[in-house]
């Protein structure tokens, strides 16, 4: 474990409790994609098969349980929850997300370090969490307003996944023959499509202006 | 087997 890594699981952490404490308090999940947080819970769910047969450590286990739970919660209360499901705006959250799981399944099943059902279903959440965040970005780029708590989510997601950049290139010069070029594609994959929308998060906030996406 | 170092990550 690393300083980089640490921070990225605690951020990455921040994100999904973020998100769930907004939609548990105010009831409300206006402007979250649902089909991203479907998305999200079929990564942790294919990444997090090993969570029972092989033990890591207490916090490894620990912090698996917590994104599943908080994911398949995120999900649950988007659907089935009787006052939250009212806000969400399935007109504008349109992004065919199949579209995203079938490609990502193919391309696991040509790359991949091990051609077996774990690995390869390893691999497919690597790359399916490089583009799950896409359906939430492009139902902004409609309703073209984010509120703070969303803004704040893509932000932490976005960062999470940049710490995790600086813990590959450390663990690269600092332990010998640790090189994975998969998880460190996808990752970068990630980080970039994040970039833009950096871009006009930060400066809405140096401008201390609502963030307006180019349409 | 040891763990493969890339599935100690979340």
């Amino acid at each position: 474990m690393n300083i980089f890594r640490f921070a990225g699981d605690m951020t990455h952490l921040a994100s999904v409790l973020v998100l769930l404490l907004k939609i548990h308090t105010i009831k409300s999940c206006a402007g979250v994609s649902l089909k991203t947080q479907e998305l999200y819970a079929i990564v942790f769910a294919t990444r997090y098969l090993d969570i029972f047969t092989d033990f890591i450590s207490l916090y490894n286990t620990f912090m698996k349980l917590v994104f599943l739970g908080s994911s398949f919660s995120i999900v649950w209360y988007m659907r089935s929850h009787k006052i939250v499901r009212r806000s969400y705006d399935k007109d504008q959250d349109t992004f065919r997300h199949y579209f995203l799981i079938v490609p990502c399944l193919l391309l696991a099943m040509i790359i991949n370090e091990k051609f077996t059902f774990r690995e390869v279903l390893w691999t497919f959440s690597l790359f399916l969490e490089a583009v799950a965040i896409l359906p939430q970005l492009v139902l902004l780029q409609r309703t073209r307003n984010i509120d703070n708590l969303t803004g704040q989510y893509i932000f932490l997601l976005g960062a999470y996944r940049a710490f995790y950049i600086f813990n590959w290139i450390y663990r690269y010069f600092t332990e010998p023959h640790y090189v994975h070029w998969i998880p460190w594609i996808a990752g970068l994959l990630q980080t970039l499509l994040y970039g833009d929308f950096f871009y006009y998060y930060f400066h809405s906030w140096k401008n201390n202006k609502k963030l307006q996406l180019p349409a | 087997s040891p763990k493969q170092s890339s599935h100690d990550e979340l």
